[in-house]
């Protein structure tokens, strides 16, 4: 089951790391870790381990690890918005 | 191409 997370932008950094993305072995991005002090540990419903499925509605699926970064990081530098919604899940479930 | 190693593909925001 997906869960929408929240996470506003109340801190100069995201706060995670993700690796896999298309054509790896992990194929969707997974959060590998959560740094303290970011907007993501602020928020407290991100942790590492869980899958991002979408950004902002936009989906992840079939995006190489570069474009699923582009995406994350652009959705963090953007004025547009003072959070960004991932659609995260918990693998194997 | 063949998979690639995923290790090598982590990103910091």
């Amino acid at each position: 089951t997906a869960t929408l997370v929240r996470v506003v932008k109340n801190a100069n950094t995201l706060g995670i790391a993700i690796e896999g993305g298309a054509n790896t072995r992990q194929p969707m991005p997974r959060i590998v870790t959560i740094q303290k002090g970011g907007s993501a540990h602020n928020c407290e419903q991100l942790k590492v381990g869980l899958v991002i499925l979408e950004v902002n509605g936009i989906s992840l699926r079939g995006r190489e690890h570069k474009e699923a970064a582009r995406i994350i990081a652009e959705a963090f530098k953007s004025k547009e918005k003072d959070y960004i919604d991932f659609l995260v899940v918990e693998p194997g479930l | 191409s063949p998979p690639k190693d995923y290790e090598d593909e982590v990103t910091f925001f």
